[in-house]
């Protein structure tokens, strides 16, 4: 036998609920932001005071249900950090140097011009919120019959995954994909359409009820 | 535009590239699962152009009932409530082996009274040993009568030589 562990009664007045907060944007600019939780997860959180290296964040499955990754440190190393994002939210901007701005380097012509690319990050005022791990063409993933078709824009969920009814899921996809084909402006704003297919004959009654 | 297309989400900031999808049971429509399309459409391209059966981005996936512990439903409440209890089930889960049981007390029975009757003197061991046929010694049969059985002799052994001895 063992004594009955007696539940801890609930606390109404908890002050776990994100609360809304103020921050400075853009020089002098003020906002409040309002937190948001979505499926345990809280979006535009306020930011600790320290940062932390070891900061827990957030990674999506193969369906998009999210899933918590915890980095620890092992042998020196981080491991499980936050995935870096390389140059795909950058912006590249190309310079030109004169054989005078260079210092005038000994294996260079006087008259050549050194043209220099230069990688400047995109604003994250708004994306530095999100705790999810962000979409990029190298999370892409093969699709279709023979696993032959990329599946830009997306990168979760995968493709004929199950959804549940009342289940949320993260549907992600990179940001600069959606370029205007003339001035090649990033889209400002998407939106989502869902649509009933007919379902392949291959696929069909193959459903776990 | 399209009417296969039952939801379109308000206009979203691309910057993000997250949505949250909470599947509702209505958009089943009373199926257990569906197959649907997702689409993205860019604020450059108008309504009217966009068609997300030609879209060349787009991401097929199955939204689909949970799964369920099944319990007594509604139906069958009702009809308990009625005096209807389909039970007819447990009848023949029952009687199979209640069959069994009354042929085995049955044939114990059957065979204790006629315990008297039974004859089976023609298997009994004794029987069986009288019919042995006994083909007596082997130097008495014909055919090996005149082999000559030889004493056991001794193998041949090493005998070691050495200087001691």
């Amino acid at each position: 036998w063992r004594d009955v562990v007696m539940p801890r009664p609930k606390d109404t007045t908890t002050t776990e609920a994100p609360k809304p907060w103020v921050r400075t944007i853009y020089d002098s600019a003020k906002e409040i932001v309002t937190p948001t939780v979505i499926a345990g997860i809280t979006f535009s959180a306020e930011p600790d005071k320290e940062s932390d290296p070891l900061k827990p964040w957030v990674s999506l499955k193969k369906d998009g249900s999210p899933v918590t990754i915890k980095p620890e440190i092992k042998n020196g190393r981080t491991k499980n950090a936050y995935p870096s994002y390389s140059t795909y939210f950058q912006n590249v901007y190309t310079t030109s140097l004169t054989y005078e701005d260079l210092g005038k380097p000994q294996n260079m012509d006087p008259d050549d011009i050194f043209e220099k690319e230069i990688f400047v990050d995109d604003d994250d005022t708004y994306t530095s919120l999100n705790p999810v791990m962000r979409c990029t063409p190298l999370s892409y993933f093969q699709k279709g019959p023979a696993k032959n078709i990329l599946s830009e824009p997306f990168c979760s969920p995968r493709e004929k995954t199950n959804l549940k009814v009342d289940d949320t899921y993260f549907i992600t996809w990179y940001t600069k994909f959606f370029t205007h084909p003339v001035t090649e402006q990033i889209a400002e704003k998407v939106r989502l359409h869902f649509t009933y297919v007919k379902e392949d004959a291959r696929d069909k009654n193959l459903h776990k009820r | 535009p399209e009417k296969a297309t039952f939801f379109i989400t308000e206009w979203l900031n691309n910057v993000d590239g997250i949505f949250p999808l909470e599947v509702q049971e209505a958009w089943l429509q009373g199926q257990a699962y569906r197959a649907i399309l997702v689409t993205i459409q860019p604020d450059y391209i108008n309504d009217d152009e966009f068609l997300p059966s030609t879209a060349d981005n787009g991401l097929e996936f199955i939204i689909k009932l949970g799964s369920k512990v099944f319990k007594t439903t509604k139906e069958q409440l009702a009809l308990q409530d009625a005096g209807i209890y389909n039970d007819s089930i447990y009848y023949i889960i029952l009687a199979i082996p209640m069959c069994v049981v009354v042929t085995f007390v049955g044939m114990y029975f059957f065979l204790y009274l006629t315990k008297g009757n039974r004859d089976f003197s023609d298997i009994k061991s004794s029987v069986l040993k009288s019919r042995h046929r006994v083909i007596g010694r082997i130097k008495d049969i014909k055919k090996f009568r005149g082999i000559k059985n030889h004493k056991y002799e001794e193998l041949p052994q090493f005998k070691k030589v050495s200087k001691q001895n």
